[in-house]
């Protein structure tokens, strides 16, 4: 489910992170999932021209890979890629009346970059 | 396949968790408090952004990034016959440690017996628990199986919460040689020499003691491959 738009003054179309939000009850899990009910995966997108590589969050390879797209335009843009990610623990219930807690790594997309 | 919709794929996702398909449980099993805990604590430090080492089980001081809760698959003995000598209840504790799923070391394996609150009021004052490993499978079939060391045995004054004992000896246990299953022998007696009521109320109190006692055990694993060495800051 995608949730709230972009923060007001933002170039829609620049690289961010765009809110998407995955429900366990959308998919019929709550059956065996006992929490949490679903987590913010979020993904990134987004043009990376090169004003926006001058930016904190993006590397120093996307400022070079945009200026060699500056100069030949068959060097690819800079992509829109996470720059912080987050785990997320599940509990839940296997079919031989297991009960289980475990953490996935970097499920969440806590900030995106160039 | 041609128009196929892209109707989203449950088997890719319950694969990437480690799934083989979604489980279908007849009914949800009752979940510990600290398990709620643990979850509870790491859903609010993910949303305030703070990092987390998941592979640290801080609510129980042990390394660890999969926690299972196995229930008890064991079976009562000798419930025909009335409770002799003060013992009040013999129950063989079947754990099946191949449902462990994770690769890498079990750093905790820690057994509670919820007694249920209602039946300690019946039994007043002290009871004994004591638990041992059963040397040999074979010997169920008679009243009493063979029995192997004693892990422990200890009085339980009045009613209180569930009784929880830490057997670190069978994560040792499990990490040399991958036990399949874990059997105990649980026996519990009512000190006879302070109960005064009269033996038909025993009887009926230790057969309470049979419906309400639920017996669980939770382990903790450590794969090495997800959690670098002591990776926990100091």
């Amino acid at each position: 489910r995608a949730a709230i738009p972009v923060p007001k003054g933002f170039c829609r179309n620049l690289c961010h992170r765009h809110q998407l939000f995955i429900s366990f009850q959308d998919l019929g899990w709550h059956k065996w999932v006992i929490a949490p009910k679903g987590f913010m995966a979020n993904y990134c997108h987004g043009d990376c021209p090169f004003s926006m590589t001058t930016y904190s969050n993006s590397s120093n390879y996307a400022f070079m890979q945009a200026l060699m797209h500056r100069v030949d335009p068959k060097v690819p843009k800079a992509v829109c890629v996470p720059t912080k990610l987050s785990p997320i623990s599940m509990l839940y219930q296997d079919s031989d009346k297991n009960v289980i807690l475990r953490h996935y790594e970097d499920m969440v997309v806590d900030e995106c970059g160039c | 396949a041609w128009g196929q919709t892209s109707e989203f794929q449950d088997y890719d996702f319950l694969q990437f968790l480690g799934l083989e398909k979604a489980p279908s449980p007849h009914r949800f099993q009752p979940v510990p408090r600290i398990l709620r805990k643990i979850i509870r604590a790491r859903e609010d430090a993910a949303a305030s952004g703070a990092s987390q080492d998941l592979c640290y089980v801080k609510e129980l001081g042990v390394r660890g990034n999969l926690l299972q809760l196995l229930p008890d698959q064991g079976f009562f003995l000798n419930t025909q016959k009335p409770p002799q000598d003060g013992s009040c209840l013999q129950k063989v504790l079947y754990f099946n440690l191949s449902a462990i799923q994770e690769k890498g070391k079990l750093t905790l394996a820690q057994l509670t017996l919820d007694l249920g609150p209602r039946s300690y009021y019946h039994l007043r004052p002290e009871l004994v628990v004591a638990l041992s490993m059963v040397k040999d499978r074979g010997a169920w079939g008679r009243s009493h199986p063979a029995l192997g060391r004693l892990l422990t045995q200890l009085s339980v004054p009045g009613p209180q919460g569930p009784l929880q004992f830490n057997l670190q000896g069978v994560a040792k246990d499990w990490n040399r040689n991958r036990l399949k299953n874990l059997d105990l022998y649980l026996e519990i007696l009512v000190k006879e020499d302070r109960y005064s009521g009269v033996n038909v109320q025993r009887e009926n109190a230790c057969d309470r003691l049979v419906r309400s006692l639920h017996a669980s055990l939770l382990v903790a694993t450590l794969n090495p491959k997800r959690c670098h060495p002591s990776s926990r800051k100091r």
